[in-house]
Formats: C-alpha cells, sequence, structure tokens
C-alpha cells in the first residue's frame, strides 16, 4: 500500500478537526425517521480518521447471500475509480448467488488521483473480501470527500476488524450518519407493503447537500 | 456528491429490480438540482436480500410488483427531497412545475433551465417574485417556446400569460407568498402536453460561505 502511494501518503491531511454546519432550516422537524430492520442488512460505523479526525467517516454494509443487486451511477465522463469498479462489477453480474458489501468512506473521494484510484478501491475491496468471507466480486464501494489527494486507503483497512465486530441490523442510522460530507442531517426514509404471504420493507438512506445535479444511469 | 443506499427484504430477480430503479431515475434523483454541479462520485445501490416471508415478485404486472414500485418511487423521491432540502445554505424548497411543453425532453429542459438559474435561485433567495428571469430562464432553455402562450405562476397567484404581465398581479400577494419555506414555480408553456417537475433550492450567502470554506 504504502508503495502504491508513495510519497503521496505524506501529503494527506492528518487529524483536521471537522468544522460542522448549522442544521439546514428546511430539515424534516421529525429529525431521522425510525427505520425497520431490514432481515439479510446489517451495518456498522466507525472512525477511520480519513480526512478529519473526532467523527464517524466509514460505513459498511453485509449482505446476505442470494441478495440481488442493481444500481445507477453518474454519467460524469470524469467519474471516481469506484464509480466504474461498480458499474463494471454489476455488468459481470458475477456471484449473484453469494454475499455482498458495501463499503463507503465520507473523508477522500478517491476521484482525480490517477492509477492509484484503482488501487484504492481494489486495496479497499479486496481487504473487505477477506473480513466478511464475501467474493470481491460483490464488494462495492463509494468514496466522497476532498477530491484530488491520495486515499489514504490503509486507515479504512485498519479498521475493518472493528467494522465486523461492530455489524448489527439495526445500526442504519449511524450508518447514515457516517457517509455525510457537507451534510447538515442524516437521511432516511421508508415504506412498507403487502406483499403475498408477509410484509415488504424497504428502507433507504442518503447524503447530499452539494455537487448536487445528478446526472444518472 | 450525492450517494443513496436502498434495502429491501424483497425476493425480486435483478433484472426486475434493475428495471424499476431505472424507471424512477427520471422523477426522482434526476430531477433534482441544488447548485447544476454532477459530482464524480454519485452513485445508488439498490439491494434486495429476499428474506421477507412473502413470495418472490415475479410479475411486473401484479399488484405486489405495482404496489412494491410505487413504494420504492415513494422512498426515492423523499430520499431526493431531503437532499434538496440539505442544500447548501438553503432557505427555501422549490417545485418547478413544467406543463404544456411539446415533448417530454423539452419540459425537462425548461424545468431545470429555471431551477439551475442562479438569477431565479437568487430572486427566491431575497423572496421576490421575479417572474421575468423565469421567462429568460425558458427561452435560453432550448425548449419549444412562445412568449405569447406562457403563462407563469408562483404558487396560486398568476403573474404572467399571453406575453403580458397578467392584470390579476399583484405585488403584495406574490410577495407575500415568497416568503413561505416551500413553493411552487408553475409554468404552462402553452404548446403541448408534456410535463415535468424537478426539485431545488435558493441560492444564497451561505452557499458561497460554505464552499468557500471547504478545500480541496
Amino acid at each position: 500500500v504504502a508503495e502504491a502511494m508513495g510519497d503521496a501518503a505524506d501529503r494527506v491531511v492528518t487529524g483536521v478537526k471537522k468544522k460542522f454546519n448549522p442544521v439546514s432550516p428546511l430539515a424534516p422537524k421529525d429529525g431521522f425517521p425510525a427505520l425497520p430492520r431490514i432481515a439479510g442488512v446489517d451495518f456498522a460505523a466507525a472512525a477511520a480518521g480519513v480526512r478529519y479526525a473526532g467523527r464517524t467517516d466509514v460505513m459498511l454494509v453485509r449482505l446476505a447471500p442470494g441478495t440481488t443487486i442493481a444500481g445507477a451511477f453518474t454519467r460524469s465522463a470524469t467519474r471516481a475509480a469506484s464509480v466504474l469498479d461498480c458499474e463494471a462489477k454489476l455488468k459481470a453480474k458475477a456471484g449473484e448467488r453469494d454475499g455482498a458489501a458495501i463499503l463507503v468512506n465520507s473523508g477522500n473521494a478517491n476521484a482525480f488521483t490517477g492509477a492509484m484510484g484503482q488501487t484504492s478501491v481494489d486495496a479497499v475491496a479486496s481487504a473487505v473480501a477477506e473480513t466478511l468471507g464475501v467474493p470481491v466480486t460483490r464488494v462495492f464501494t463509494s468514496s466522497t470527500g476532498v477530491i484530488g489527494e491520495p486515499m489514504p486507503h490503509d486507515r479504512i483497512v485498519a479498521k475493518l476488524d472493528e467494522l465486523k465486530g461492530a455489524l448489527d441490523a439495526g445500526g442504519i442510522e449511524q450508518a447514515a450518519h457516517a457517509i455525510m460530507t457537507t451534510d447538515t442531517f442524516p437521511k432516511g426514509s421508508t415504506a412498507e407493503i403487502a406483499g403475498e404471504g408477509g410484509r415488504i420493507r424497504i428502507a433507504g438512506i442518503a447524503k447530499g447537500s452539494g455537487m448536487i445535479a445528478p446526472d444518472m444511469a | 456528491t450525492m450517494l443513496v443506499y436502498i434495502f429491501t427484504d424483497a425476493a425480486i430477480t435483478q433484472p426486475h429490480l434493475q428495471k424499476m430503479l431505472s424507471r424512477h431515475l427520471g422523477t426522482t434523483f434526476n430531477a433534482i438540482t441544488v447548485d447544476s454541479d454532477t459530482s464524480t462520485s454519485d452513485a445508488l445501490i439498490l439491494a434486495a436480500t429476499g428474506k421477507a416471508r412473502a413470495k418472490p415478485i415475479t410479475d411486473l404486472r401484479s399488484k405486489v410488483a405495482k404496489d412494491f414500485e410505487a413504494a420504492l418511487h415513494d422512498v426515492m423521491l423523499d430520499l431526493a427531497h431531503q437532499v434538496v432540502r440539505d442544500g447548501e445554505g438553503a432557505t427555501k424548497f422549490v417545485e418547478v412545475r413544467v406543463k404544456g411543453a411539446a415533448d417530454a425532453a423539452d419540459a425537462r429542459r425548461a424545468a431545470l433551465a429555471i431551477a439551475n438559474s442562479p438569477l431565479v435561485k437568487t430572486a427566491i433567495a431575497g423572496e421576490d417574485a421575479n417572474w421575468g428571469r423565469v421567462v429568460m430562464a425558458v427561452g435560453k432553455s432550448g425548449a419549444k417556446a412562445d412568449r405569447d402562450r406562457l403563462s407563469i405562476r408562483f404558487g396560486e397567484h398568476l403573474l404572467a400569460a399571453k406575453g403580458w404581465r397578467s392584470p390579476d398581479y399583484s405585488e403584495e400577494a406574490a410577495s407575500a407568498y415568497m416568503k413561505n419555506d416551500e413553493l411552487v414555480i408553475e409554468v404552462d408553456l402553452g404548446m403541448g402536453r408534456a410535463a415535468q417537475s424537478v426539485w431545488t433550492c435558493d441560492l444564497t450567502h451561505r452557499y458561497i460561505d460554505i464552499n468557500a470554506d471547504y478545500r480541496s
């Protein structure tokens, strides 16, 4: 990892405290909604200090074997390595009967970092695959935060055992916090319908507040 | 950057799940804008574990499939709206409704031109019912439009119609409406039947403060 990053590792900002903005006056008045547990999904969050110290900045999601996965990604011609990696994995449809995982860090976007972008994606995805025992083709990563700085992925990898130990079906709110960047509140939503023979639940989280004009497909 | 993760315990095949997701992008996450800038990292993952007791969804024409798709749309739209509500420095949540467009592409073009216009968004921040800026945005959008068929409403207030300021226009009433936290700008192009809604927020000094402070 150190070899791949070279001198760039020394330029990564460390230990900086993040300044928080006041909560948007348009935030939902009732705060984060009570989201149901979704059978087969576990969440964990940790503070890895990817960019800022003293806040959770990594989210891990473990998905049960057999989970089907759909996706949509920015059409930006300069999209980041993690986006390209997710696109390729969804297209390949490899290991659909196996378990899967999602790993997000909200400190470093790993964008515009040249070949090191894919190096970091591969390092994180491989480590998650090994930690959770899922195929690397079923590990989907996203990165958000500062652009143009090599991602110190070793800080994320170092937290994987802690994240694995913290996986919990009720951890979705902490996960919503962990993916925030300039966001002033975590975002969640849920719905439930009557299926044939039982209820079907949906629960979602999101982050976003600036650089927002999605053009996804 | 916008990141979205949606989970369900439904049992549904990947092609069906992808089809449902793709069908609703245009009216949810692709129908919002905070600052007209597209990130290089936007991503949305929708995962279905199949662990619910309910039977698998196999027929997209079935009632369960339609109910599921409607619920998925609601979750997607709610999350998209929350992103706009957190727009950096936002104080107003704005729906831009365009109707009467010649076709769907034109409706989208006009709606996004209005929602992305810094002049419209700063007018909203200043609580100014500045319909002239809406006319400008429609005119530059590339959508088929005719000044004399255009009408513009802010909420229930008809401000402009048939190429003129509406005779019913009341600046006091329109200005009072602009003080609301949530606003609707409705534009009828009068060219056809296509419609599109998009959502945005106002553009305030706080946006500059926040972004000037965010270093890369």
